[in-house]
């Protein structure tokens, strides 16, 4: 039988502001 | 006895695999301490094929943590290294071409038909399967927005010292000098001079450089025609501004110089096939101030001729360089007030901008048209070089 392909789910993505953010937060916790 | 082993044809299926404890690594070697030279004479764009390629896996076994981490990853290391090399033409025309085409990638093998049309039957077949990355293909897009201004950034930087040296003061044209306004004679020189003035050939030089790396890294055609009617534009600019400025520019012989530069700019950009990409339509204002510089100012059939000519000047601009403008020698008359106020009458219609300079620093709004790739995952070689054997 035939299927229908699922739609595929949508990735919500943090702005390039927030990713960068991400980064120098995770370099400050690192040693 | 001689036995043929017939060898099976690998059916590769356009996809890398890789350990989550891996993605520090991967980012590492592929992005952040990637030199653009480890990669002459492969395909252009290598890094983001096989970026897509491990997005893809990642996609295929459903898996969204691991697209999230690595496209975040990515990101971060793409802005690092622009960071760390924020004066550095090469590399971040690597990375505008890189990211460009990795936005391309998403697009091209997003599943959307309408990014579908161009594709082979075994391209589709490597389109994403579980994931829609709308939203990270809009931060790639403002990602590859800030490097394109980092590199116009970059590339005016070099030229910046270069412009009014090579546009307004050097002579190329043989037996000019004799033609200065008297007490601005400056001797001709074929290359820099000791006090750091540059030639024409200087710039000409500098966009070669240019156009021979973006085109060597696979940059977008379209893209590449956008920087050069961008940096055309900062030579009018900073030209036009100088010329407003300065009296001992605005003279026929400038005049006769200028239009030699310009037309060997425009030469070189037909001979680069960018003459369609709007860098010549940014240089208008100084052609005309060119042309102005030459035209006879006396009578009131002069004022119409320079009034219907320079509709790229405003009348401030154009009443600036008639003051400004210095006669040949003392039998050439100064421009009348008289003549200056035909102008003026003659072009009051006009709703013209108040500013008299150019604003040098006005960027054009970029466009990334879209621009799908006829190469085929399964067809990307890893070179040794890039230490990806634990792809």
């Amino acid at each position: 039988s035939t299927q229908r392909p699922r739609p595929r789910v949508l990735l919500k993505a943090p702005t390039l502001a927030e990713m960068e953010e991400m980064s120098t937060s995770e370099e400050e916790e690192s040693p | 006895r001689q036995v043929t082993v017939q060898r099976k044809e690998k059916d590769f299926q356009g996809m890398l695999e890789y350990h989550k404890e891996d993605e520090a690594l991967l980012v590492r070697n592929l992005v952040t301490d990637l030199k653009p030279q480890m990669l002459l004479g492969t395909v252009p764009c290598l890094p983001a094929y096989l970026l897509y390629m491990c997005i893809r896996h990642a996609d295929y076994v459903n898996d969204d943590l691991k697209v999230h981490s690595l496209l975040t990853s990515t990101i971060n290391g793409i802005k690092k290294v622009l960071k760390k090399h924020n004066d550095d033409f090469e590399m971040t025309s690597f990375w505008l071409s890189n990211t460009c085409r990795l936005l391309h990638c998403l697009k091209q093998y997003s599943g959307d038909e309408g990014f579908m049309t161009q594709n082979s039957m075994k391209q589709n077949e490597h389109c994403l399967k579980n994931f829609d990355l709308t939203e990270y293909r809009q931060v790639l897009s403002d990602l590859s927005i800030q490097i394109y201004q980092q590199l116009i950034k970059i590339a005016e930087g070099v030229l910046q010292p270069m412009i009014v040296s090579a546009m307004l003061e050097n002579e190329s044209i043989q037996g000019l000098s004799g033609v200065k306004p008297t007490g601005y004679r400056k001797r001709s020189s074929s290359m820099v001079d000791g006090d750091n003035s540059y030639c024409l050939e200087a710039i000409v030089r500098q966009m070669n450089s240019f156009h021979a790396v973006m085109c060597d890294q696979g940059l977008d055609p379209e893209i590449i025609q956008q920087v050069f009617k961008q940096l055309f534009y900062v030579i009018n600019a900073v030209t036009l501004n100088n010329l407003l400025l300065r009296k001992d520019v605005c003279s026929w012989s400038t005049g006769m110089q200028l239009r030699y530069n310009i037309s060997q700019l425009e030469e070189w950009l037909r001979g680069r096939n960018l003459h369609q990409s709007g860098a010549v339509q940014t240089m208008e204002p100084l052609i005309q101030a060119a042309q102005l510089l030459q035209l006879k100012k006396k009578t009131p059939e002069d004022a119409e001729a320079i009034c219907s000519l320079c509709t790229s000047l405003s009348t401030q601009q154009i009443v600036k360089i008639l003051n400004l403008y210095t006669p040949l020698n003392e039998f050439e008359e100064r421009v009348t007030v008289a003549f200056i106020r035909t102008i003026q009458a003659q072009l009051q219609e006009r709703n013209d901008p108040q500013q008299l300079l150019l604003d040098s620093k006005h960027m054009f709004p970029v466009l990334f048209p879209f621009n799908p790739s006829s190469l085929t995952m399964d067809s990307i070689h890893i070179p040794a070089c890039l230490n990806l054997e634990f792809l």
